[in-house]
């Protein structure tokens, strides 16, 4: 496997918020950034997804030391930007594994998601770039999670290296 | 601004799939990456967000050459997983921002969304990392919204430096 998984690192107190079905046109997108952009919300995630019909959810995960600061971001956004409904949960937490290229390997993909599986940790959100896969999953299950990860992937090479 | 846009990368012929409609439980997300991996399926982007009730959408990205493999491999994973049906799209693309820490930025996710608001086109998809935020388009406006990030981004930065 010639792309290794160099790390694996989680957040700390994060809050999802998600704006469920939002028009899905031109502009939208805009608009939630710069409310949040005003009242400067520091943003750890944002995910948006397939949709229906023409609707779409838009997620982002903020620290919960913000939650004031995003009911006022979003407060002012109802004002100009009419969506189905709106959700705010504090049990997330996000747990990443890092490493160049990683994300383009479905097998690495796999083992992460079955390594959780196995943990019973069930994953709510995904997102990934070329060299991060992460995951939300409950912030309760975290230090499980983080083990378990690091046992698939990080004593795996320890183990390796001992070998030869 | 202390973050900086570095950078802004596209991908070329990309295939979206979705499988609408998983169960929302632990080991789905494994199944489906056990059956690409399978297939050595090369993945751009994997996108889970909110679901609705129980279930989940999730998507990933894959390289359109590769459409003969993932169907097969969809094809097996049909036989040990029940979902609501699933799409498939060419017609979109993938354009990113990169730079360190760009992502936490509000204003710079801001800045790119109403670019490419102002040139009226519209984001399917969102995903960030810490170094990058992603978003998929229509494919035949590429072109034009590089140019637009490339206005607002890169530009910018030329035209300040050549002040001083
Ligand atoms: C939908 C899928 O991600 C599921 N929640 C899992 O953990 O595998
Ligand atoms: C939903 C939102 O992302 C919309 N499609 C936009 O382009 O702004």
């Amino acid at each position: 496997e010639e792309v290794r998984v160099k790390a694996i690192t989680h957040s700390g107190d994060m809050l999802k918020i998600v704006l469920l079905g939002v028009p899905n046109q031109p502009g939208v997108a805009a608009q939630i950034f710069k409310a949040l952009s005003d009242f400067s919300v520091f943003i750890d995630m944002i995910i948006q997804s397939e949709g229906r019909e023409d609707y779409k959810d838009l997620a982002f995960v903020a620290s919960r030391e913000d939650e004031e600061k995003v009911r006022k971001a979003i407060a002012c956004l109802e004002k100009e930007l009419s969506f189905q409904g709106m959700k705010f949960d504090e049990t997330m937490s996000r747990v990443s594994l890092v490493g160049a290229g990683i994300a383009s390997s479905p097998n690495i993909a796999y083992r992460m998601f079955n390594a959780l599986a196995r943990a019973g940790i069930n994953i709510d959100m995904i997102s990934t770039s070329n060299s991060r896969i992460s995951c939300l999953i409950p912030r309760d299950l975290m230090e499980e999670a983080v083990k378990v990860l690091h046992e698939e992937f990080i004593m795996q090479e320890v183990r390796l290296n001992e070998e030869v």
